[in-house]
């Protein structure tokens, strides 16, 4: 995935069976952000792979006010691929988990 | 406890918390 400068990653174990995952972000490198990011800490969030989308989550990262609005597509960006290799690993491992 | 939680409108929950130090990216 492309270095957004924008770090997700999973905030748990995922055995690959529930829909909804702690994921935690944080900006690794902000020169990348065009806006300044409210806080430097790790925000933690669960998503719902089947129910939501990463534009979801980003456009309420910005509501919230840890984003600013210029940032949203990569802070959407960010969350999307790691949402994909989430996804594709579950694939993978799917014969084990049945 | 330097955790912080803010809650959007939506419901979803975002906890912040400190960058574990080992996660920051060398300057």
């Amino acid at each position: 995935a492309e270095d957004t400068g924008v770090r997700v990653e999973l905030a748990e174990e995922d055995h690959g069976r529930k829909s909804s995952i702690a994921l935690r972000l944080w900006v690794e490198d902000p020169k990348k952000l065009k806006g300044k990011p409210k806080d430097n800490g790790a925000i933690e969030f669960t998503f719902d792979l089947e129910k939501e989308t990463p534009d979801d989550v980003a456009q309420e990262m910005i509501e919230s006010g840890f984003f600013h609005e210029s940032d949203v597509k990569i802070v959407a960006k960010s969350i999307r691929d790691r949402v994909a290799l989430i996804q594709w690993r579950r694939e993978r491992i799917r014969p084990l988990t049945q | 406890n330097s955790l912080t939680q803010v809650v959007h409108s939506a419901g979803r929950r975002f906890i912040v918390s400190p960058v574990p130090e080992s996660r920051l990216r060398e300057p």
